[in-house]
């Protein structure tokens, strides 16, 4: 299956590396494999894991600024969940790269060889539409963008789909939006249900009928290094992530 | 006076551009002269001023890049509040500027002749540790850094450090950090209390007193093109930030 989705959106804090951890970690509950691949020099995918960057020997940086082997740089958590970390020096690569014609193509050429390892393939991406976000947008099949419940959430998503046309026009691809996830919402506010409402009716079929509410225990998880699938499984954000994926599943499964 | 305040944390949704609009419309009502700067390609304090970039003749990349005065480009919204918007041209300088020595000065050098109009001028940098706001770092005087009371703000606070300090090596100015303000407090869990202290514990005097607590009404005033303070004056968001301005007044000025 080898599928590989990018979670982006340049807006910051709606989302992302959350989703990344919780739709990463469900999958491989449901016994996908699957890869996480932190592309975001914060690296917080990598903490959200648990994971002390200081113990890594290689990080993605290594991948694709040194060339060491992928299969070297790969955490395996268990059998059904990898995860390729990052670490700051990631952002160095936006000016290596900044006058080499292949620069758009260096995450998808890590990723082209083992992608038939797993089921899925996730990329977390920086909140910005620079060199390291046109990687992970060139590198996958689908997109899927977290949108956070608020008035500032809907400005920005006209410049990321002109991004993804003019990606698709540079690389002569299709990119193909998997879906608009609405997090954060809060169903005492009306803002919640305006920024839903609009986002309904101006993508309709593209947003996931399960959205992720504002919950403490998702915001908690990750000081223990866990999603909130296993450290509140019976909490909103949990039974919200968990349709969530199935929702995901039956994409790309059928019913 | 013409103090030039940047609002800065490459971690995104910390709450950067509510802070500028905030700070800065509540030292306008104080009758201080005030210049905003938006600084972030996405726009955010320009819409959060109820601004449409599509009537405005020239942003602050007209200024950057095609030398247009900057005085032809400010928004005076009052005597006492002007405004410099962006819009998503600004992703351009990035690449623009890439081999051009003098990348680092292009705003300081825009922002130093109109100075002495203001007395305090606030900087929205984005999300991101990219040429932009190394730009607004060396522009500035002082830095506030936006910590969202959660798990994941303060892991990027180590790296925003390196960069101060990366850019006072490089510039040999001393880049003074004003204070880290904690935002989207919540009194109810444990993990605001939680990073709150840790953050105490790390930076101690640099923590503003004044915290923000999450407050929907602060969410909601950008979409009525207000600052909280005239959105809700009397809810707690409001009270919140007038604490704040009075700590930073006290700050420059003097008890
Ligand atoms: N549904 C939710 N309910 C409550 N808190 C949430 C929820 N989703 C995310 N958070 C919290 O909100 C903050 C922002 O989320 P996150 O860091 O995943 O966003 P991001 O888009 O990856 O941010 P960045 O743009 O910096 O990469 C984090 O502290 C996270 O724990
Ligand atoms: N104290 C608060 N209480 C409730 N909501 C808040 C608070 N501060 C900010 N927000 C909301 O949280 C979201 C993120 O805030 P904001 O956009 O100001 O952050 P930012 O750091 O500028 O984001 P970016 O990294 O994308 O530039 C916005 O929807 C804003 O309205
Ligand atoms: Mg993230
Ligand atoms: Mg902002």
């Amino acid at each position: 299956m080898g599928k590989i989705i990018n979670v982006a959106n340049q807006k910051g804090g709606v989302g992302k590396t959350t989703s990344v951890v919780n739709i990463g970690t469900g999958l491989s509950l449901w016994e996908k494999k699957v890869l996480i691949v932190d592309f975001d020099p914060q690296g917080n995918t990598t903490t959200g894991y648990g994971i002390n960057i200081k113990d890594q020997e290689y990080t993605v940086y290594d991948v694709l600024s040194n060339s060491v082997a992928v299969e070297k740089s790969i955490i395996k958590k268990n059998k059904y969940l990898h995860i390729l970390s990052a670490d700051e020096d990631l952002s160095g690569l936006t000016l290596e790269l900044a006058n080499d014609n292949g620069r758009l193509f260096y995450l998808q050429n890590a990723l082209q060889p083992i992608r038939e390892n797993y089921d899925f393939i996730l990329i977390d991406s920086p909140p910005s539409l620079n060199l390291l976000t046109l990687n992970s947008i060139v590198a996958c099949d689908d997109v899927l963008i977290p949108v956070q419940a608020e008035f500032y959430a809907l400005q920005g998503l006209t410049q990321l789909i002109h991004t993804l046309e003019k990606v698709e026009k540079a690389i002569d691809k299709k990119v193909n939006i998997l879906g608009f996830l609405v997090t954060m919402y809060d169903i005492r506010t009306s803002i919640s249900k305006e920024v839903y409402a609009e986002l309904k009716s101006h993508f309709n079929g593209l947003v996931f009928d399960s959205v992720i509410p504002r919950n403490v225990r998702i915001a908690e998880a990750p000081s223990y290094g866990e999603s909130v699938l296993s450290y509140a499984p019976s909490s909103k954000g949990a039974f919200a992530y968990k349709e969530l994926i199935k929702e995901i599943v039956e994409r790309y499964y059928g019913k």
